[in-house]
């Protein structure tokens, strides 16, 4: 499963909506400090289902939606949305492993409630992350790496290095 | 299970004494269990060996060798088990010119089995890659994506100061 | 002592506030004692208001943000009670080139009154230095210092890739 | 006091004897990874006294000492003089502040005997702490920041924040 279209709308520093088609091969976002590239990886990990708010260098869920500049007003929900191409049908869920494309949203907003939908149908937090299982891909594997993490791998304890493997496997 | 952690641990093993000649131009390195025989609680050591020097304690290596050491561990388990994609935040930020290069070829086989994400303030990094995505703040505090041109970046980061 | 701890935390504060500004162009920031009433107790939280953007936990700012965010601290305080001299190593790293350019204007104030040592990976920094020293591994393991000359820096840098 | 004359030799990746002079203002110490930049910092640290070995990125003090390469045996010393110009005589001890430049040495033999010098003098290591008390420039002093170390300002409990201001005081 690849990733196609990303929709972040009201995620942290991103009011306006922002649409990235991500193409095949390597892609690398740019910009100066503090524009809001690790908040890009910050919204894919949380429309795949990240519920640690400190993954998310926040400390309560709110912290997600954008909460305003001198110029402009908070706004009360976050939502971001997520395409994949589903070219691994083997590794998807039975219900789902038909379609060619398979989009999840996450919503949250001020007053507390969340919302889940896969290709627009509301669902559960558990059926976004199983979308995920078995394909190694959930928001805690090893295939994101996030800004500062790299040197935790050397400086880790033995037993925490483990867990790379562990999670591999 | 023991069985299965042991088979991964070998096949990452294998591929991190492959990687990292690679990444270092030279050198070895290689995986120890800290407990090999209770396979379940043990802890997993790298044992590195840069070019010309020494295998010597983790803690003494240089800011940039304990990264591209990192960064070679990572690759492994990648190539091992590929994910369908890669989130990678900035990463090759202690690299030097020589690393970065090293570290980019290897990431363009890695983008043969996995779609690769990548932030980085690296020239070089951004040069290897098929295509980029500038992200600004025109207005503080709103991010809105920009297309970037590959050849304008380095006029364009000028423009920025 | 109470009285000495109150008074170089209000100096340090005063020049946090105005040091910010100058590495960030632009914001605001301040101290506060997260226990007012027992200075010999209190922690001290830094208070960050980026240009254009509202005062938000710190833990939400990004890298480059975060470390000049320190940068401003340690500045401040170097200008309050300028030690004889300062070794930095590659505290510019996370910087983008806006930011480093800024850094190395206020770190050029710092000098006036302190000696400094960098370590640095950043070209821009090299070229504010006034003086600099390479060091290589001609022979794997062993360092040795060499002559840098500014202006051939970026061919020497290819040469060595 | 500023910082004139460096000599190491035998210490971490220096078999070799490297003499670096100092000039006012602001030097750049350049090279490619793992070349030895950040070397030269602890080098200056441990000849100021510096005696925690993690703070030298070591496990045991003889760590500090070349231990040698493939095609080079190890060595049993290692030795670093820090020679400073006396520009704030009344900084210094009494004893100490006639003269126009100080010179501090210290030694580590493998079999874990030291020597401290100052001006070619043996003395003891409290001597080499003392040249540098009360001029806010001892080997734990803010006037280092290590590799990695500013990040630790803003990730750091308040209460260790504290500390930066108290050393200042
Ligand atoms: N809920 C929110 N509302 C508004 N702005 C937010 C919110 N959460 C975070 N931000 C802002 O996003 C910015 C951080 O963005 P991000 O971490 O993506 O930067 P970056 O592009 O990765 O920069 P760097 O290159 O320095 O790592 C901070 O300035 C922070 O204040
Ligand atoms: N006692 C020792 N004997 C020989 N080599 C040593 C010793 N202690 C450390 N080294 C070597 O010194 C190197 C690290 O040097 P240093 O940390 O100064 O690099 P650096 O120039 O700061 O690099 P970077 O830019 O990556 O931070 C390592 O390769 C390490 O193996
Ligand atoms: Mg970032
Ligand atoms: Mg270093």
């Amino acid at each position: 499963m690849r990733l196609k279209r990303l929709e972040i709308i009201g995620f942290k520093s991103f009011p306006d909506k922002c649409i990235i088609d991500f193409p095949l091969g390597i892609s690398a976002i740019v910009g100066p400090n503090g524009c809001g590239k690790s908040n890009i990886i910050d919204a894919i990990k949380w429309v795949m289902g990240e519920q640690s708010i400190k993954q998310l260098r926040g400390k309560s869920m709110g912290d997600v939606i954008f909460s305003g500049t001198e110029k402009r007003l908070q706004l009360n929900m976050a939502e971001v949305s997520l395409t994949l191409s589903n070219d691994t049908p083997e590794t998807v869920e039975a219900d789902l492993s038909q379609l060619t494309e398979i989009m999840i949203t996450r919503r949250l907003f001020r007053s507390g409630e969340s919302a889940y939908l896969i290709n627009k149908q509301p669902c559960r937090l558990k059926d976004i992350h199983n979308v995920f299982l078995g394909s190694g891909m959930g928001a805690k594997s090893c295939a994101i790496v996030q800004q500062g993490n790299i040197g935790a791998i050397t400086d880790a304890a033995p037993e925490e290095r483990r867990t790379f493997i562990e999670e591999a496997a | 299970t023991q069985k299965l952690f042991m088979e991964m641990f070998n096949n990452v093993n294998e591929q991190f004494k492959a990687m990292f000649p690679r990444l270092f131009a030279g050198g070895s390195a290689w995986l120890e269990l800290t407990q090999p025989n209770t396979p379940l609680e043990t802890g997993v050591e790298l044992m590195i060996h840069p070019p010309g020097k020494k295998v010597t304690r983790l803690s003494l290596l240089s800011g940039g060798e304990k990264a591209l050491s990192a960064i070679a561990f990572i690759f492994s388990i990648f190539l091992i088990n590929p994910a369908s994609y890669c989130l990678l935040d900035e990463i090759d930020a202690p690299l030097d010119e020589a690393n970065t290069n090293r570290f980019n070829e290897l990431l363009k086989i890695i983008g043969e089995k996995s779609q690769i994400i990548m932030i980085s303030h690296n020239k070089r990094s951004m040069e290897f890659s098929d295509m980029l995505f500038g992200v600004t703040m025109g207005e503080s505090g709103v991010s809105k994506l920009v297309s970037v041109d590959i050849e304008k970046l380095s006029g364009r980061s000028n423009a920025q100061n």
